[in-house]
């Protein structure tokens, strides 16, 4: 399970004017293979605190234990080993690497782990997001979509347990963001477990959980159809 | 008027096995303070298009005359002129520029034209885009939904006559977004031309017309009520 209790994070705590509490006390609990929605308005606090359940980030304080384990504790190093092992993260802008090809982009995290057949696995992986043509491309010559893709394709060849996906289908039109849920949901079905920040209540809607969340805190968490 | 013939963008010529038709032959014609949609699957040529009205880009081959001027003949310091005195632009992707804050991003366009108080107007239009408390943080230090109501301050500053808006509401929840649309609408009341690439049918159908593209044309030109 991912289990974090009274997260906070606080920007310029020293300089009362322009003190920021990104999260003002965040608590939850997901089982392992559950899928959530994670929505609310625009600078609430959830690609914060999606950035602290990738271990990307330190909170300011509170605790986060993944499977049993305190990893907010952690150093650099022990925390770019658990999110290569087990976490694949979807960014909000991408954050592709500029000189690189779709393809060596895609196959990055699997060098990193000493997969076999990198190559392949990451063309297999663009096939799935429609961008098989896509491959030698950089990501100056992709469309605002495009990218957003070779960045779910990135996330989710590792086959990581934990999938987290900041605004996966923001830049997509209804079509192609409906073949990237059905993706998340095939995933989902397989026993990953997602945490996927929306501001698509449609999205949200096809998660059987969603938290909803108000200036850093958690205001309502439950079934979506609710949302 | 804003008026485009027969403009094709083509990447790669040279090399059948990559070439790419962004643009495969488009034409439209806008009057002064029309509200226009442009919508379509991911990849299909809306920014490429954007870019080309916006004097950002020229087409490979066709004609694009604003306001009775042939621009897409011009030079890089000629257009440079059009898009200063004339044009907003809202990008995709924002490029805010990383080293600057919220509020000199926005009175970049006012130094450039030599308008005068470009401080106070930079913040009076983060005002207007929810954002006056964020004026002195740096695009690191915001959300992306704040960063792209930070491109959109910016593409307003100078009252442009044309307002070019690359899915202006892709980072924003539902309550953010209507504001921005609110915020569009009444710039177009006000006799703005405006153009916005959204892939949200919600946005497009607020706008009187929509241009539907794929593959690099135009598939339907008419009243969006019809979307
Ligand atoms: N420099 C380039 N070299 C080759 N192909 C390119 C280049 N730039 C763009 N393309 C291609 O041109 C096509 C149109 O791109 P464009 O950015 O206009 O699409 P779009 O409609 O805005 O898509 P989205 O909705 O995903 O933002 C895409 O298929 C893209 O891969
Ligand atoms: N380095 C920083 N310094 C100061 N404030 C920051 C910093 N980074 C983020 N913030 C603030 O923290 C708040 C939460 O940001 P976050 O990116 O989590 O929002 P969000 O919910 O993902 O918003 P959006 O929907 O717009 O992406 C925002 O108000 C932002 O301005
Ligand atoms: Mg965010
Ligand atoms: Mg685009």
């Amino acid at each position: 399970p991912v289990v974090v209790k009274e997260l906070t994070k606080v920007y310029r705590p020293d300089d009362p004017g322009l003190t920021v509490r990104a999260l003002d006390g965040v608590s939850l609990r997901a089982e392992r293979g559950e899928a959530i929605a994670i929505i609310g308005s625009s600078g609430c606090g959830k690609s914060t605190l999606l950035h602290i359940l990738g271990c990307l980030d330190r909170p300011t304080s509170g605790t986060y234990r993944l499977e049993g384990r305190d990893v907010a504790g952690l150093d650099e190093d022990e925390r770019a080993r658990v999110r290569n092992q087990h976490i694949g993260f979807v960014f909000q802008s991408f954050n592709l690497l500029p000189r690189m090809t779709a393809r060596e982009n895609v196959a990055l995290p699997l060098l990193y782990a000493g997969t076999s057949n990198p190559g392949e696995l990451a063309e297999r992986a663009l096939a799935r997001v429609g961008l098989a043509d896509r491959a030698h491309h950089r990501p100056n010559e992709l469309s605002g979509g495009q990218k957003q893709r070779v960045a779910i394709a990135r996330a989710l060849v590792t086959r990581p347990s934990i999938l987290l996906a900041d605004e996966p289908t923001g830049a997509l039109d209804s079509r192609t963001s409906g073949e990237v849920l059905e993706l998340l949901t095939h995933l989902h079905e397989e026993g990953t477990t997602l945490f996927v920040v929306t501001h698509d209540l449609e999205v949200a809607r096809r998660l059987p959980r969603s938290v909803r969340m108000s200036d850093g805190r958690v205001l309502h968490d439950g079934p979506s159809d609710a949302v």
